[in-house]
């Protein structure tokens, strides 16, 4: 953690670098509310809705295992962290913001679900969850590097604004990397998004976007 | 409304990550 203003800003420019419309200089503008610009806690649920239950999920899960000894296990560093940001939404939100301009945005099909989709910069952000191949091409610049920006959120949680170029409306989604957990007897994977309504069964469920004008 | 959403894993996901 120590190092990590440095690897979230290098991250961030590196990305915005990448998307260059040209023409123009790519500005970056980071930005922390601080307790003065928070979102209070009424409107901070519509950015949280179903997200609080998985956080409580991780933090009380790990401690209540045992370990191969038999004794209770102890809250490792990580655990606490996790049990803190469960108790972080029950107060105002404060927020950091990365903002560019002069830049692409995250371009690509949204709806596209490959192994390996090159060029598709929001199949990259979203929805690449393996290890990435450095080199193929600018799709490579969203590899490990991406994981800072749930790594540097305290409920390890982000959301993603983007405008495309010739699209009037904006996407919206997050994600959250904690880890697989279990919740009401079922068992869920470590990621989760923030993403459009849907009625499908989880089984059939893919993640989509909210869009908005 | 859009909302966070966990997919559960199903049983050959859990083989596969315990």
């Amino acid at each position: 953690a120590a190092d990590m203003p440095e690897r979230l800003v290098r991250e961030a420019i590196q990305n915005s670098m990448d998307a260059a419309l040209g023409g123009e200089p790519v500005r970056v503008r980071f930005a922390f509310s601080g307790i003065d610009h928070s979102v209070p806690t009424h409107r901070a649920m519509d950015y949280l809705n179903g997200l609080t239950e998985h956080l409580d999920a991780v933090a009380v899960e790990q401690p209540a295992r045992p370990r191969d000894d038999g004794a209770a296990s102890q809250f490792n560093d990580e655990t606490q962290a996790v049990y803190r940001a469960a108790r972080l939404v029950d107060q105002p939100l404060e927020w950091l913001v990365v903002e560019d301009f002069g830049t692409r945005g995250l371009t690509g099909n949204i709806k596209a679900n490959g192994a390996n989709e090159p060029g598709n910069n929001f199949w990259g952000f979203f929805r690449q969850f393996g290890i990435s191949t450095k080199g193929e091409d600018a799709a490579g610049s969203w590899g490990l590097g991406k994981w800072v920006f749930p790594d540097a959120s305290q409920i390890n949680a982000f959301l993603a604004l983007t405008r495309r170029p010739g699209e009037t409306e904006s996407l919206l989604m997050g994600l959250a990397i904690l880890k697989t957990h279990e919740r009401d007897g079922r068992r869920y994977p470590a990621y989760g998004h923030y993403a459009a309504s849907d009625p499908a069964a989880d089984s059939e469920w893919f993640q989509l976007p909210v869009r908005s004008s | 409304t859009p909302h966070w959403r966990f997919a559960e894993m199903t049983p050959a996901q859990i083989a596969e990550n315990p």
